[in-house]
């Protein structure tokens, strides 16, 4: 599944 | 979380610092693009809104989704914005009378309009948050061009002024490492967008690097671009 990455980068 | 990520944050964050000391130790901000900075300001504010959303949830009790990885960036974006809000600030007040701002003649349409655009087409997501974060990143990649039209313009820059450019360039370069190294140890990870626009911004700091080595190993005091 194309989970949304959540952004856990700056 | 990598060791090419941290130490591309901890060299970001020395930027940073690089900057705010250079600006007080010189009372100066002199061959210092405001409109980039002032880009920086507005990248970090439209990449950063999530924090609006895990500060409800400290303030709340609401812990079940912080982690430490939360807590760490949400340290460093305080930390980002602080430090690029404070640093336009010190150019708009205690320093504006050593404003290069004669000489600061990039014209912001030209980066702001493009990358409006492409976020609102380009994106992972068609939502607020997810354009506002699209729009920072592709923003990011090209906000220091005004500085870089400026060290043309200026046609040498001082060593402090080379070593905050190598920081704030040297960072997104580990992001690449960084995004490589997630790409080939996570299964399901993909960037493609930070990816393409972090190449970007890295390509564009290409001929500074080129000029930064040149002048370490000539151990020049000064940065010198070729007239």
């Amino acid at each position: 599944a194309a989970v949304h990455r959540d952004h856990d980068e700056l | 979380m990598n060791i090419f990520r941290i130490s591309a944050d901890l060299l970001h964050l020395a930027s940073f610092f690089i900057l705010i000391f250079k600006m007080k130790a010189t009372k100066s901000c002199k061959g210092i693009s405001f409109k980039t900075q002032l880009m920086y300001t507005l990248v970090f504010t439209c990449r950063y809104l999530d924090l609006f959303h895990v500060l409800g949830m400290m303030i709340t009790f609401n812990f079940a989704h912080i982690t430490g990885l939360t807590l760490y960036n949400t340290f460093m974006k305080i930390l980002f914005l602080a430090a690029s809000y404070y640093i336009v600030y010190l150019m708009r007040t205690e320093l504006k009378s050593t404003s290069d701002d004669a000489r600061d003649t990039f014209v912001l349409w030209h980066i702001l309009a493009p990358c409006a655009v492409l976020a609102l087409i380009f994106n992972a997501q068609f939502t607020i948050l997810e354009i506002l974060w699209t729009f920072s990143i592709y923003l990011e990649a090209v906000a220091v061009m005004p500085q870089l039209m400026l060290l043309i313009e200026t046609g040498e820059a001082d060593s402090l002024s080379s070593h905050y450019m190598f920081a704030v360039g040297g960072y997104r370069a580990l992001y690449l490492v960084n995004w490589v190294y997630r790409y080939a140890t996570e299964p399901y990870y993909s960037n493609w967008i930070a990816w393409i626009a972090g190449f970007v911004q890295t390509a564009l700091f290409g001929d500074f690097f080129y000029y930064y080595f040149v002048k370490i190993m000539s151990g020049d005091a000064a940065l010198k671009l070729p007239t």
